[in-house]
């Protein structure tokens, strides 16, 4: 048998031009949740436990895209989604449509835990939140500043961006380099979504 | 989109994902995340997390395809990691994932330009990367 292992991620959607002081901040917050999830594993949690408590901390962190710092939506609200899967018995549970709950991974886990389904969306997600007693927030907590300028950089080149972080100076780039592909096709495809 | 993977001493693997999904989404979109064999699976034999255009990754199965090529091709974890991501993100769909085996391995592979990661083994070896 190995020893313990842990990896993070904070999303595969990387601008070229990430400025320096930025790429540094991601570091840093990668580092801090890496250490979290090692100081978690040598105390012996089990890997469940682990992943949860590393994705609250992510997702309270506003850097990358996920609780607050969320991508915003075409009417510039937030919706989240997470899940979490256990490898003994396959156990797993998943939240969609996610408005007020601080941590939506910790929601993901209730569902696994105390509701007899593996995915809740929603209101029926948000209902089950309030049984749960989670700690809710208003959506404003999870829109930043950043994420609004990236909206409307988004709507004016009339696209969806990937999850990715990108200086407003650079996301005019996202304008002028028209063959930007999704899945493939021109980003343009997608527009009328 | 935000994940992690973790194998912990008893060789038990878990794997969770969060994202406020793509700027500018239609209002009711559900992407990849939250959707189990997609963007998060474990198993006995790994956990994986993954992120990028969720709708290549859901086409592709891709946290639950590490595991089936794990379990029927008997490959390791970083030849099933890079298989994946060279073979099931059609459409020049990009995406990155983590994963890790229940022997104690960390992978991780990706097709875009980068992918903010970072992993850690008992055995000291840490690693924090973009590019």
């Amino acid at each position: 048998m190995g020893g313990w292992a842990i990896a993070v991620h904070g999303g595969a959607g990387v601008d070229p031009d990430l400025p320096r002081e930025r790429q540094e901040e991601a570091r840093n917050l990668l580092t801090r949740c890496l250490n979290i999830g090692i100081s978690a594993l040598r105390s012996s949690l089990p890997a469940i436990d682990v992943v949860e408590l590393v994705v609250r901390e992510l997702e309270t962190d506003p850097l990358f895209n996920s609780g607050r710092g969320s991508a915003l939506t075409e009417k510039a609200t937030v919706e989240m989604e997470a899940s979490i899967m256990d490898g003994p018995g396959r156990r797993c549970g998943a939240v969609s449509g996610i408005t007020t709950v601080k941590n939506p991974v910790s929601l993901a886990r209730l569902v696994m835990e105390k509701s007899p389904h593996s995915y809740l969306a929603f209101s029926g997600a948000e209902e089950f939140a309030k049984q749960q007693g989670v700690e809710t927030v208003d959506n404003s907590y999870f829109i930043t500043e950043d994420n609004l300028g990236m909206l409307k950089l988004a709507k004016e080149a009339n696209s969806i961006l990937f999850d990715y972080r990108i200086p407003l100076e650079s996301c005019g780039a996202a304008v002028e380099n028209p063959q930007l592909q999704m899945n493939g096709l021109p980003i343009s495809v997608y527009a009328p979504e | 989109t935000v994940g992690c993977v973790v194998v912990d001493s008893q060789g038990h693997c878990a794997a969770a994902t969060s994202t406020g999904g793509l700027m500018n989404k239609m209002m009711g979109r559900i992407g990849d995340s939250p959707l189990i064999g997609a963007g998060t699976y474990a198993c006995d034999l790994c956990g994986v997390s993954c992120t990028g255009e969720g709708e290549a990754i859901i086409r592709g199965t891709l946290a639950r395809d590490v595991a089936a090529v794990m379990e029927y091709k008997g490959l390791g974890l970083q030849e099933a990691v890079d298989y994946v991501i060279r073979n099931r993100l059609d459409g020049g769909g990009k995406a990155g994932l983590i994963a890790v085996s229940s022997k104690g391995e960390v992978a991780c592979a990706f097709n875009s330009v980068g992918m903010f990661r970072g992993c850690a083994t008992e055995d000291g070896f840490m690693e924090v990367g973009i590019w």
